[in-house]
């Protein structure tokens, strides 16, 4: 369990370290086990310095910077094993325009190799969408599929 | 391996007859707050074997049929049907197309079907496990998991690398 | 403290039954404390019933279902005891479209006695703004306060 | 009572002075991620007499002053300013604008002042309390008192109704 749990942990990583360059657009960031303690029970260390930063422990962080290296740290985990299918619910809810930039660049990259569903309230992550749906409840507490529009070119905009 | 397509019919919310085709790259599912996003992607969790009721936010599994609003009344049945293409072979089954179903009775009674054919709840999981993608073909990234990454309590942290691993 | 705690619990009910009538157009929600037991050491369960839905407790609402009642109910404790100031770091953000507009009517009313400060990127949450501060770092790890607009008439976007 | 101007300098990432007038009805804070928004929040909390570091996301006092970036070295001290206006008398002093000043330097060593003299930190805390409106002038919403509602902790949403009585 400690060799399965400490190859995960480098594989994690090693994917961590590349996912956050791209998510960042440079500045560092690492996970790190506690030392001197066995593997199994040891914290976990998450620290990252944004580009022109100090390194912090991510407790440090704002809330959306914190919210983007989280995210980056789950693809990281996903990319040990990745699935054919994934799904996001809201995820991007803390970020600005720019790190909505970012995080779309990278799902639109990724979803060459892998199916992707976002569900979403955000315009800009809207555009990067192939297809998208929408679902209302005209009728109270009855979840109806409205809409269904291909081409993401910018056009789709919340069907409301 | 795609999913191609997704019924949902008395599942939470969704209590008419739903059909959602996806395609390969990214599909964006929107509305306001309390329309039934979320209880999409349970609707595929829950046609994937999941067990824990407490995941897909009920108490019981009974919680997942549609009760009924002002207007209608309660349903006897859900239902889920996810429809892969198998063009690679992931999935360990001599079809190009699968077709899994998973319905659920007021009286707790469930059933399970693959291409139509009924078996067990373990033979569904079983074939997901089969795709190499670990226990679940399909990843979900919610803001709890976010959470659990972030949080100051140190275990929740050290739970999602343990089931990474 | 026994007394106390009912005495606040029941202010505490009644503005957050006004509250959510507003917040949610209708529907109702209220907050409970278990019987049979201690009040001091009672769960307080919380239900609400949005338009047309079920009464159901907290924990089956949507993501912004939640969200919206939990801010009506921090207003419920604040209006007890009202401050001259109050500050809002990006609570808005789980909000569609609609509750970010029944969000922002409750706190431009609420404006009228109560000094906000309001932090947010939802650019309808700006729209009621009477002044609007833009915050940069446009030298890495250095805040400074950049734009200065006045007149909630929507004219504020953010100043990036 | 208003907050009618707030000055901080060398608090966390505020190392140069910076001003901001606020006037009555809404003032919106705006930015990207990261830009130091939250930091205005606990500028304010802290000149209010917030004593606990975590609450303010440090380790110790120190942490809250400017520590530098690469291009600039960190500073000595860390200072922030509030006025308030008090038509109303609700301030329990003599005056038509109340000005309160916190400093701390990196010796750990910090000041209070009240229109400009030095008092202790009891002062401004007695202060704020004798306005009435609760241990602060001021309320304070953010993510993580949402979260304490909604919480499946039973405990963590009593201690918020604890807070308010
Ligand atoms: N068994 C059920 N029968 C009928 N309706 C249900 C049932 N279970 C849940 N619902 C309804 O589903 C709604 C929740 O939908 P869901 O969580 O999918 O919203 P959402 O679109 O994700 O919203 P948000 O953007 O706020 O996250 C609730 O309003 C609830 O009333
Ligand atoms: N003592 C310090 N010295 C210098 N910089 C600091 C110090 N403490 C915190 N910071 C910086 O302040 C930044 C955090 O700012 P803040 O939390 O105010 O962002 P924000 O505008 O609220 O962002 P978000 O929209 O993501 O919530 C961090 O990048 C951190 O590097
Ligand atoms: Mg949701
Ligand atoms: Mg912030």
């Amino acid at each position: 369990a400690r060799t399965q749990f400490l190859e995960t942990f480098d594989a994690v990583q090693q994917n961590f370290r590349s996912i956050f360059e791209r998510l960042f657009e440079g500045g560092y960031a690492d996970i790190r086990i506690e030392e001197g303690v066995d593997p199994l029970e040891a914290h976990i260390e998450i620290v990252a310095r944004p580009r022109g930063k100090r390194l912090s422990r991510i407790e440090l962080l704002s809330g959306g910077e914190r919210a983007l290296v989280a995210i980056g740290l789950l693809f990281a985990f996903y990319l040990v094993k990745p699935s054919p299918f994934c799904l996001l619910d809201e995820i991007d809810a803390p970020l600005d325009d720019m790190n909505i930039g970012r995080f779309t660049a990278l799902v639109k990259e990724l979803s060459e190799r892998t199916q992707f569903a976002i569900i979403t309230h955000n315009k800009r992550t809207m555009e990067i969408a192939d297809c998208l749906y929408g679902i209302t409840m005209q009728e109270p507490g009855v979840s109806k599929v409205v809409s269904v529009r291909f081409g993401g070119d910018g056009n789709g905009g919340e069907p409301e | 391996m795609e999913l191609k397509r997704l019924v949902i019919s008395g599942f939470k919310s969704f209590v008419d007859r739903t059909e959602l085709s996806l395609g390969t790259g990214v599909t964006a599912l929107v509305g306001p707050n309390g329309c039934g996003k979320t209880n999409v992607a349970e609707a595929i969790r829950w046609a994937l074997g999941e067990q824990n009721a407490r995941i897909l936010r009920g108490e019981r599994m009974e919680d997942l049929i549609f009760n009924g609003t002002r207007e209608r009344p309660p349903v006897g049945m859900a239902e889920v049907t996810l429809t892969f293409t198998n063009e690679q072979g992931l999935l360990p089954i001599d079809f190009e197309e699968v077709e899994i179903s998973r319905r659920l009775y007021r009286s707790g009674e469930s059933e399970y079907l693959i291409n139509r054919s009924p078996c067990r709840l373990r033979d569904v999981t079983d074939l997901i496990v089969g795709t190499g993608a670990g226990p679940h073909a399909y990843a979900i990234f919610e803001q709890r998991m976010v959470e659990a990454l972030l949080s100051s309590d140190p275990a929740q942290r050290r739970a999602m690398f343990e089931q990474a691993a």
